[in-house]
């Protein structure tokens, strides 16, 4: 018999399981369908069709799975001890938050329950206080230059309001204090009022 | 600097280099990334005005001009590492397209992918001299991810022996390919071949569409610029209609599948390996995902450290927006997504690059499974990345809305990746066709390998969830 499977939901590993078994789960229901269809005397055609949602849903599960997977190893490859705490919490907020936004998958395969669900809400509160203080070293590591950002609202330095000011003098609107407009319709039209 | 930036760096509880370092895979690689990026930031040739303040036909024209001279520059520093390459280019480029995007990206790919050796001989100089500037056609005006369902026609005259390319109805006209409007005078056209009577599905044949001197179209060639889309401006994306346009037998790309001089057709031995290409560019747009997340997270994380507004304890000075609940709910996940799919696109290439390995030297095994694994994920981190943007996009309120904030650019040069390159919802059918194809495998008890052998696991087992 297969060894029982403890979910410990702080443990990354045990997550990436869960994952796993979701797809399995998600891709035999999709297959299923496939079959129940062609019992129906439906042509495999029709069948594949008419089981498209479950097999979106299945492709999906499979690729989420890919990503936690992935996440999960990349750590192992992380030997500094305060990149490798901060990228565990983003992990496992990544983890547990893809698990509240698909929470039906999780609860209808029986992988997790509902008690579980209610601490991984509260769990993700504290990953984001948690979080909070590197919020914008974690964007700083992306290393991405301001002259590729090309945004003032994402300025390095965060000079937003001043240089927002500058690009907006330099629209094209405004290289004339007056628009032509004012003096081809307004003028005209005050006029004939 | 801002004094709350400033607070905010003094905060952090880790190196950031270090962490910057592992996003590039080492320090060696962000070294000479950022010597890269200094290339191109400090030269004068490069300098541009502000697209939003451009005319169409302007900013088109600033494009090519950027890509022309990115072509010479690359030359000249002798920039030839790909990673390199990609890397200049996204410098030059910014948050838009390349103008002559396609060329590199697909047209001289399928080159290297599809030529024989003879070929490859003729037209990789010409491709690379820019003498062929070339792009990849591939969609049509009625047909798009289903590529069985393509009608354009290529059909083999034995007497001639020369392919007669054909648009046989509106429907099957060339719509949307990259720099096809106005700048190749070479296309690879993908069209269902046709010889000795019989149809052999799509190939991938060459085919000139303006002069090379005069850069007019040829006769029989009617091509031009499909008009405005939401974004990629500087992208001159094209229609062809092909009026019976004859070609030399040389112009069908025969690496895999060939037509002999009476018309005999030798098959390939997969079928999947003329859309080597695409393969190959859905695992770069999972890296895309994750950059383009990047940047925004990036963009609405410091501001929204630089903005104050309300308060949330009486009498005190207004707070940071980044202290709030709901935006930290709003942005910590996409954030968190950000490192996901930057640590995915690795795990991606370097799964790309293994199985390509294979694949030249003669072994097609894991074809199947590169397939389904580049399609799904490509799928799965656009649709995420897309929505992420919009989410980023409204976190910065009415300054979201700014062309200046360069969130509207993200979002519209990014979005078409949910349709290109297999529109998403095909591309997850497609990977469950394998999925199932592999369930059912196992149900029959053969041992699946790579990503999927998890469908050889027992799906009874009991799962013990912790007390809570």
């Amino acid at each position: 018999a297969a060894r029982p499977l403890v979910v410990d939901i702080n443990d990354l590993s045990s997550l990436v399981e869960v994952y796993k078994i979701r797809a399995a789960i998600l891709v035999e229901m999709a297959a299923k369908s496939i079959q129940q269809e062609l019992q129906r005397r439906k042509s495999q055609e029709d069948a594949w069709n008419n089981s498209a949602i479950d097999l979106v849903r299945a492709s999906d599960a499979h690729c989420h799975y890919v990503v936690v997977k992935a996440f999960t190893e990349k750590l192992g490859d992380v030997g500094d001890t305060a990149v490798h705490a901060v990228l565990s919490a983003l992990a496992l907020l990544y983890t547990l938050h893809g698990i509240t936004r698909n929470s039906g998958d999780f609860l209808q395969s029986g992988l997790l329950s509902v008690p579980q669900l209610l601490q991984i809400s509260v769990r993700i509160k504290e990953l984001m206080s948690q979080l909070r203080p590197n919020a914008v070293a974690l964007v700083d590591a992306f290393d991405i230059h301001d002259k590729k950002l090309n945004s003032v609202l994402g300025r390095y330095d965060g000079n937003v309001y001043e240089k927002m000011f500058e690009w907006a003098r330099r629209s094209p609107l405004n290289a004339t204090e007056v628009h032509e407009s004012f003096h081809k319709y307004l003028k005209p039209l005050r006029s004939k009022l | 600097m801002n004094p709350d930036l400033a607070k905010e760096r003094q905060n952090a509880t880790f190196d950031v280099d270090k962490l910057t370092y592992i996003l590039d895979g080492g320090p060696e690689k962000t070294k000479r990334r950022r010597e890269i990026e200094s290339l191109v930031f400090n030269d004068p040739d490069f300098a541009e005005e502000d697209p939003n303040f451009l005319s169409r036909s302007e900013r088109f024209d600033q494009a090519v001009r950027k890509s022309a001279q990115m072509v010479l520059k690359l030359r000249e520093f002798g920039i030839a590492d790909p990673e390199e390459i990609y890397h200049y280019k996204s410098m030059v480029t910014g948050h838009h397209p390349d103008a002559l995007g396609l060329h590199y990206t697909m047209f001289v790919p399928t080159l290297l992918r599809l030529c024989d050796p003879q070929q490859k001989e003729k037209w990789l100089p010409l491709a690379k001299s820019m003498q062929a500037v070339g792009t990849y056609a591939q969609t049509e005006l009625g047909h798009g991810t289903h590529l069985r369902g393509l009608e354009t026609t290529a059909t083999y005259d034995p007497a001639t022996q020369e392919f007669v390319l054909n648009s046989p109805t509106v429907s099957s006209i060339k719509w949307w390919p990259g720099g096809l409007g106005k700048s190749a005078n070479y296309a690879i056209v993908l069209a269902q071949l046709y010889t000795l009577g019989n149809c052999h599905g799509l190939h991938a044949f060459i085919v000139p569409v303006r002069d090379m001197d005069t850069h007019n179209p040829l006769p029989g060639v009617v091509v031009g610029d499909i008009g405005p889309k939401f974004g990629f401006n500087e992208v001159d994306n094209g229609f062809l209609k092909l009026e019976n346009v004859r070609i030399p037998r040389e112009n069908m790309l025969m690496k895999y599948s060939k037509v002999e001089p009476d018309g005999t057709y030798v098959k390939p031995p997969s079928d999947k390996l003329t859309y080597g290409t695409m393969v190959f560019v859905r695992s770069m747009i999972v890296r895309e995902s994750s950059k383009a997340l990047a940047k925004s997270c990036t963009i609405a994380i410091r501001y929204s450290a630089v903005r104050h507004q309300s308060e949330i304890r009486p009498g005190e000075p207004e707070p940071q927006i980044l202290d709030y609940q709901t935006q930290q709910y709003k942005l910590f996940p996409l954030l968190a997504t950000a490192y996901a799919f930057s640590f995915v696109g690795q795990y991606m290439t370097n799964t790309y690059q293994r199985i390509n390995e294979e694949i030249n030297r003669g072994n097609y095994s894991e074809l199947p499974e590169l397939h389904a694994l580049s399609a799904g994920l490509k799928a799965f981190t656009t649709w995420e990345a897309n929505s992420a943007i919009e989410v980023c996009r409204m976190s910065c309120g009415g300054h979201g809305y700014s062309r200046s904030s360069a969130l509207p650019d993200i979002y519209v040069e990014f979005t078409p990746t949910c349709t290109y390159e297999g529109e998403n919802t095909v591309m997850m059918l497609q990977t469950a066709r394998y999925l199932v194809k592999s369930y059912r495998q196992a149900k029959e008890g053969q041992r699946l390998s790579g990503i999927v052998s998890y469908l050889n696991e027992p799906l009874d087992r009991r799962l013990q969830p912790q007390a809570v």
